[in-house]
């Protein structure tokens, strides 16, 4: 069989035929799977993943089309890393955040930045409350939508992550990705770690404890002593303040 | 500390490796099941064949997604890597069980062809998300005792940054 699917490879990139590609298609198709699988675990639920699929397929023809079985290369990895572009490039062309959410989102941000210019230390929901001239359950609620969007629409607005990364947890895991990515991944890391060490006590713990631990929001909430979504909102806050510090 | 997080990482590594193997086998059963179900409910085989490989392209994003959003949000870090040398290795073992002339082709599969196929994915498959199951209990049997170290204060996030 292994031979069948080097004939394929072979067939397709010496005669271009569609009857090839479209056995290639359907064969890898699970990679896309595998991408829109990972992806819709950090969006909301009515995000349809079979959108996500049909974006995916995009990036998995053209990888089929570009691929050089000469190389020496896997076709996986290869194929994955295209995928997951051509995802996440139609999800921003998409811009598919609703703008009241991002609206809100910019305007928590710039109240932590005028507060933070202005008392040299990280703001407390209290005050940002009242920058903004809403209650606590209100600046909760905003929180709330805002996490309810999902780790990617959080992450993805974050001002470094090369258009490739999904997240900036995206970004620090790849550190094992080898020597291309390795100084930019290891100057990221320098960049956060500073940017973090500045933050309030439990924003920097659910930071710290989610992108470098990698627990759950669950686990955090075990040692943090408080609900999974108390934690939600404190790594909401907390990611709205990185990036608010950072652009500025 | 240094070692736990060591240890949890290079399980996190397998584990993210055997997850990928996982999903491509589950993709392959899925088009393999599509054709079962439709042999299923056209006893009289009266399908058009050399129209299948037309027809699953069609399908492809609904047989690749998985219907309702994967259960209840996880609050789990999610990261997309390079695969490994064991996902690798477990994507060559199933590769063996099914050719691309094969699935392209499985409306012409005879039946025991067909069974044979289904049931060499299927069992890899559950293979796979029991290695996978196991792998999730480490994991987070460690991941519980490093939170708890921040917890009881024998860790603080100050030495990590
Ligand atoms: N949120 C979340 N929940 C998870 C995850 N992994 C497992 N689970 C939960 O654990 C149950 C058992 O998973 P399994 O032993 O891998 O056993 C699974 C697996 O062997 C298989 N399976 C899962 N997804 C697919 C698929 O897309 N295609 C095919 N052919 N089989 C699948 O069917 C069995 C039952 O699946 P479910 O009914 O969904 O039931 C799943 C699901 O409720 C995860 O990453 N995230
Ligand atoms: N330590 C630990 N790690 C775990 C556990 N469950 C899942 N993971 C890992 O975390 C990733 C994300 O899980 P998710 O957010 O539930 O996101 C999942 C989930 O939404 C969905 N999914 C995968 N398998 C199943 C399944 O069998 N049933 C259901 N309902 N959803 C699934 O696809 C997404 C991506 O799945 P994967 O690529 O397999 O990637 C999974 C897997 O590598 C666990 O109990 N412990």
């Amino acid at each position: 069989n292994q031979n069948q699917l080097d004939e394929t490879w072979a067939r397709y990139k010496d005669r271009a035929k569609q009857s090839d590609r479209d056995q290639l298609i359907v064969y890898y198709a699970p990679l896309v799977k595998y991408v829109a699988g990972r992806i819709a675990a950090g969006l909301p639920h009515n995000v349809d993943q079979a959108d996500l699929v049909s974006y995916g397929m995009f990036g998995l023809i053209d990888a089929i089309t570009k691929f050089d079985p000469e190389r020496g290369f896997k076709f996986e990895t290869y194929a994955i890393s295209r995928i997951k572009g051509a995802v996440l490039d139609e999800l921003r062309s998409i811009d598919w955040v609703p703008r009241s959410v991002r609206a809100k989102a910019k305007s928590v941000e710039r109240a932590m930045s005028e507060l933070e210019s202005l008392h040299h230390r990280a703001p407390t929901d209290e005050e940002i409350a009242e920058e903004l001239d809403l209650s606590m359950t209100q600046l909760n609620n905003i929180y709330n939508q805002i996490s309810s969007l999902g780790v990617v629409a959080l992450d993805e607005m974050l001002p470094f992550g090369n258009g490739d990364s999904m997240s900036f947890g995206d970004t620090l895991a790849d550190r094992r990705d080898g020597p291309g990515g390795q100084y930019e991944r290891v100057e990221t890391r320098q960049l956060l770690g500073d940017a973090i060490n500045r933050m309030g006590e439990r924003e920097k713990i659910v930071l710290t404890l989610y992108y470098y631990e990698s627990l759950t929001l669950s686990e955090i909430g075990n040692v943090l002593g408080v609900t999974e979504s108390r934690v939600c909102q404190i790594h909401t806050k907390a990611v709205l303040q990185l990036r608010s510090r950072l652009q500025s | 500390l240094p070692e736990l997080r060591d240890l949890r990482v290079r399980c996190a590594q397998v584990e993210s490796d055997v997850s990928l193997a996982r999903r491509v086998a589950q993709g392959r059963l899925d088009i393999v099941g599509r054709e079962v179900r439709r042999r299923a409910g056209d006893p009289d085989g009266t399908a058009v064949p050399g129209d299948h490989v037309a027809s699953v392209l069609f399908e492809l994003p609904d047989l690749m997604s998985d219907g309702v959003s994967g259960g209840s949000p996880s609050g789990r870090p999610v990261s997309i890597t390079a695969p490994g040398e064991v996902a690798l290795t477990m994507i060559e073992r199933l590769d063996t069980t099914a050719s691309p002339a094969d699935l392209a082709q499985i409306e012409q599969l005879g039946v025991e062809r067909l069974a044979e196929v289904f049931e060499n994915i299927s069992s890899f498959e559950a293979e796979l998300s029991a290695v996978r199951r196991r792998l999730h209990e480490t994991i987070d049997a460690i991941q519980a005792e490093i939170g708890r170290r921040y917890r009881d204060g024998e860790a603080s996030v100050d030495s990590l940054l």
